[in-house]
């Protein structure tokens, strides 16, 4: 079996390389299987913490590129793309034989086998003994994708085991390196938006902080503006983080906020939901007493539905629904659509470049505190909405007009999807 | 299949034969070295094991642990000084180390600049 393996290099091996860095790309297709071997079990911790390891390890590699991992238990084993098994010694056929504890601890081979030394004192995550399992199993499945060893501090590619630093995670240079050979990662959201909360510092006076999150089918990040990634481990489960709201594929959100006015709502299918902040829960009923899901044509009559997206304009105090090639600007005080709309797409926002513009049926409106901007999202692109900044630099720009699009993973990086079966981690 | 019978564990402890041997001489040194891919002449490598034999050693010995104390961050004196075996004797990967990528690490690019913000840390 192990001689046909490198006779027949699977279909999906690709071998590019990658200019100087000694880097090449292992794989052509995004889903890869990995299962730890079953006669190549550690001594030193149950199979089940192996296994959940080893499946945190590959989703650390999930969430930073196009790249899902799911553990395959099943198929015939010349099949599963990543073998990983614990030996001593000589182990599992290997050429390369282990040393006992100290020095060398684990090996990864072209071919996706990867190989630890049971000699070795490795820990779960949890301890700071030994050598870590989890970044040890990083390391190794860097190379077995194509990494080579990488002598800068910092990242997990270095060749010799550092003790448990106080955060382990993929930083920047790494990301940059995996995705030169995997790629960036892309695709549609659902809904973009700022979350604010209003706290009171240790003077009393009241902050506003914000919070920004992308969400998708079931699943959503929190975006880190200042550090340029989402927060670790996400995503997860729309379910998990937010309660009482649809939990997959939610049309628009939108948050009216004036001086006295502070109402959150999502909109799905021709329903809506207010959210509760505070008690961070979707409200059960309204004012009135009638429960939600309430329907939108009640409360924002003229409004069509399913929605594409919508935003709140906090200086005018307009809501913009938008749907396929329209958009409504709907007055919150006076309780309806003004009178100059619906309005084509591109004659309320014009592209500032002839042609470069969505036209219809938009992913996302979203207002940006940390842009000060609204952006269109739309497939993997993103056109910028002329703000007053721009307009004071630029007179002749059109107001609301479109900036040519651009690539969203070029301003929100590293927004990855995870295998669904390691969603709920 | 080895078996372990104190409820504490402390039968764990890994009996000297399973002691990796020191690298403490030129030998041992040596055998590091071209284990790892400092002898051998730079060609393109796997960036993990390939089951080829590597190119048998080019270089000097000196000049092997000249390349292994450069990219260490070790004084580069082409002898088997200390800090040199110290290093040789650490915990590491089994992959051989290819040639050293250049240093230049893609720089951050510049976060928004909104003081406002809520940056939570850790991974829940």
């Amino acid at each position: 079996k192990r001689f046909l393996q490198m006779l027949l290099p699977r279909l999906n091996r690709q071998q590019e390389d990658s200019s100087d860095s000694g880097a090449t790309r292992a794989f052509s297709k995004k889903t890869l299987t990995w299962r730890l071997v079953g006669e190549a079990y550690s001594s030193q911790l149950s199979v089940d913490e192996q296994r959940y390891i080893f499946k945190l390890a590959f989703r650390m590699w999930s969430e930073v590129t196009p790249l899902n991992f799911q553990e395959d238990l099943i198929a015939p084993g010349a099949m599963v793309d990543i073998k990983l098994g614990f030996g001593r010694g000589r182990h599992l056929g290997c050429t390369r034989v282990f040393d006992g504890s100290g020095q060398e601890f684990a090996h990864a081979w072209r071919l996706g086998d990867i190989h630890f030394d049971d000699d070795e004192h490795f820990t779960p995550p949890t301890s700071d003994m030994g050598i870590s399992l989890l970044k040890v199993a990083v390391h190794e499945i860097g190379h077995v994708l194509g990494l080579p060893h990488i002598y800068r501090t910092g990242s997990i590619m270095q060749p010799n085991y550092i003790p448990q630093e106080p955060t382990f995670e993929l930083d920047w240079s790494d990301r940059k390196a995996i995705q030169k050979l995997y790629g960036s990662c892309e695709g549609s959201f659902d809904i973009a938006f700022d979350w604010i909360r209003k706290e009171r510092n240790q003077y009393g006076e009241v902050m506003v902080r914000f919070s920004t999150y992308f969400f998708r089918n079931s699943w959503y990040w929190l975006y880190e503006n200042r550090n340029n990634r989402t927060r670790y481990g996400d995503p997860i489960q729309i379910l998990t983080g937010w309660h009482g709201i649809p939990t997959q594929n939610i049309d628009a959100f939108v948050h009216i906020w004036t001086g006295r006015r502070d109402e959150r709502y999502f909109f799905k299918g021709n329903q809506y939901w207010r959210y509760d902040s505070d008690k961070d829960q979707a409200l059960l009923e309204d004012d009135q007493g009638r429960s939600y899901p309430r329907l939108i044509s009640e409360r924002f009559p003229g409004i069509p539905c399913p929605l594409d997206t919508a935003f709140y304009d906090r200086r005018q105090q307009l809501i913009y629904f938008f749907k396929e090639s329209f958009v409504f600007a709907f007055d919150v005080n006076r309780n309806q659509v003004l009178n100059s709309f619906p309005k084509k797409l591109t004659e309320a926002f014009p592209a500032i470049t002839p042609r470069n513009h969505p036209f219809r049926n938009i992913d996302s409106a979203y207002y940006s505190y940390a842009h000060n901007s609204i952006f269109f999202f739309k497939g993997n692109a993103y056109w910028k909405v002329v703000n007053e900044k721009d307009k004071q630099q630029n007179s002749w720009l059109p107001s609301n007009g479109l900036f040519p699009k651009k690539n969203i993973s070029r301003k929100w990086f590293d927004v990855c999807d995870v295998h669904i079966s390691t969603l709920n981690m | 299949e080895v078996l372990f019978h104190s409820r504490d564990r402390s039968d764990l402890e890994l009996s000297p034969l399973h002691q990796a041997r020191p690298i403490a001489d030129l030998q041992a040194a040596q055998r590091f070295l071209s284990r790892y891919g400092w002898s051998a002449v730079s060609s393109a490598r796997s960036p993990n094991l390939k089951r080829t034999t590597e190119a048998t050693a080019g270089i000097t010995l000196a000049e092997a642990i000249r390349r292994f104390q450069k990219a260490n961050a070790l004084p580069v004196s082409g002898k088997l000084d200390t800090a040199t075996l110290v290093a040789m004797n650490k915990p590491r990967c089994g992959v051989p180390d290819t040639q050293v990528p250049p240093q230049a690490s893609s720089s951050t690019p510049p976060a928004p600049s909104t003081r406002l913000g809520l940056q939570p840390r850790a991974r829940p």
